[in-house]
């Protein structure tokens, strides 16, 4: 409920026609995109608890799933598709009639296997992400394509999730893995040190 | 420097020599589907009396007509079996991608703008201007808080005889979702993924307008220009339109339909969550 309020009370206060509009000053908007964002992230929490409860996996406890929400796929960044071999994508449909969607994720390149709950493998694509975004000063993000397939029969006010996984096409492959990303030396500190602020931003 | 086509079973879309989208074809028949950005230079009033404010947060009011970015679009292709994508350059500060995916039979465009340049000291007001053949009349539509599709009419007032000092702004509406034109034969509709400017200037063309950045205060506010900023630079936005295009015929679903449907679908997304699975075999967790 206080995650709920957080919301509640956030979206009362974007009633305002600046908040609509952008007729505000520029501290004021950057605020109400704090506001907003703090109380976006805090109701992650409830839709983690919602899935966990209607997601079947619930009765084995040590896969109760974190359900990660990626709010920065819209500049193609998702620091869990980009650094994870194995995950799940899971598409809640809000609609009231069954649904589709081309899922773009952002990836490091290599190849994915992208799996339904009947095992069926589903097609995908891998495109790379445009130079233009690649170039974006503060996207902080290593990802140089993105994977892409159609997640279909999408449940009314339903779910359905893929199983997603890094196929190591060759002994080459594996043997030339993307090395672990090293402790950034001092001259990458800035860039950690901005991308800590970013983050905070 | 040759002409690039890419589509799928519904449709196939061609970019000229120059790299700009210039024809779409649908069930053989090719029509003209032309889409580039323009940008106006924002007016600078002495805000003084009502009709000589700066173009800002509350007013839209460009200096003159519009400019153009580019006469060269560089163009890199990606093709596959999912989805088929044309990446543009329109400039340093504009680049789009156009995408049609395997099963759908709508164009997409993920446009992206900034940070706007103002070193000349101007301030810049961009706008996606889409073109066909079609002979609308002066009129088009917009829609009422992604609701009701209000008539509108170029120069023209229901409710009183207008003689329009600004012939842009003039015509500009609040396009919430979607903005179309149709004549007898044609139909276009452009979803937008946020509130914009929109209008139809010419016959058969519609214009969305998809970022600003003022550099004056048009004092009916806050006494601050409209100039955002993010990491000191201009503010780079990114978003989508998606075109509807096609033979205005009596089918079923109608052309509306089928954009009512592509509506609800990108303006009401499905909700994406992400687990990492770690060691669980894909077997544990089917």
């Amino acid at each position: 409920e206080p995650h709920l309020n957080m919301l509640r009370e956030a979206m009362g206060v974007m009633q305002h026609h600046d908040a609509i509009t952008g007729t505000e000053k520029q501290h004021v908007a950057n605020d109400y995109a704090r506001m907003l964002n703090r109380a976006v992230r805090a109701c992650g929490a409830n839709t983690k608890a919602a899935l966990n409860q209607i997601h079947p996996t619930t009765d084995i406890p040590q896969y109760t799933f974190a359900f990660e929400s990626c709010h920065l796929l819209n500049v193609s960044k998702c620091e869990l598709t980009e650094t994870k071999d194995s995950f799940t994508v899971t598409l809640y449909n809000p609609l009231a009639h069954a649904g589709h969607e081309y899922v773009r994720l952002p990836v490091t390149g290599g190849r994915y296997i992208v799996r339904d709950y009947r095992n069926v493998e589903v097609s995908s694509q891998i495109v790379p992400i445009p130079q233009s975004v690649l170039n974006l000063s503060y996207r902080f993000s290593n990802a140089t394509s993105e994977l892409v397939f159609l997640a279909n029969e999408l449940p009314p006010l339903g779910f359905k999730s893929y199983f997603v996984t890094r196929a190591i096409d060759s002994l080459d492959d594996f043997l030339h893995e993307a090395p672990a990303p090293a402790s950034p030396p001092a001259a990458d500190q800035t860039l950690a040190k901005q991308q800590e602020t970013a983050q905070w931003h | 420097s040759q002409e690039v086509t890419i589509g799928n079973k519904y449709l196939n879309v061609s970019f000229d020599s120059n790299g700009f989208l210039s024809t779409i074809t649908i069930d053989g028949v090719t029509n003209r589907l032309r889409q580039t950005f323009v940008y106006y230079e924002g007016a600078l009033g002495n805000n003084e009396e009502f009709r000589n404010r700066s173009s800002g947060a509350y007013i839209f009011r460009p200096n003159g007509t519009e400019k153009t970015v580019t006469e060269n679009v560089q163009l890199k292709v990606v093709k596959g079996g999912t989805v088929q994508e044309v990446h543009q350059v329109f400039s340093e500060w504009i680049s789009q991608v156009v995408r049609v995916y395997a099963d759908e039979s709508h164009v997409e465009f993920e446009w992206m703008v900034g940070p706007i340049p103002v070193e000349d000291g101007v301030g810049k007001e961009i706008v996606s201007r889409f073109y066909t053949a079609a002979q609308s009349s002066g009129v088009f539509w917009t829609d009422a808080n992604g609701r009701e599709m209000m008539r509108r009419v170029r120069n023209h007032r229901d409710t009183w005889n207008v003689d329009l000092e600004e012939k842009i702004s003039g015509n500009y509406y609040p396009v919430t979702a979607k903005i179309a034109l149709e004549d007898e034969n044609l139909r276009l509709a452009v979803l937008n993924d946020r509130a914009q400017g929109g209008s139809s200037l010419e016959d058969g063309s519609l214009e969305l307008m998809v970022h600003r950045r003022l550099l004056h205060d048009d004092a009916f506010g806050v006494e601050e220009a409209l100039n955002e900023k993010a990491f000191g630079q201009g503010l780079v936005a990114r978003g989508k339109h998606w075109v509807v295009f096609g033979a205005k015929k009596p089918t079923s679903p109608t052309p509306e339909a089928r954009e009512r449907f592509l509506q609800n679908r990108v303006l009401l997304p499905n909700w994406l969550f992400f687990s990492d699975v770690g060691e669980v075999k894909y077997e544990d967790w089917q």
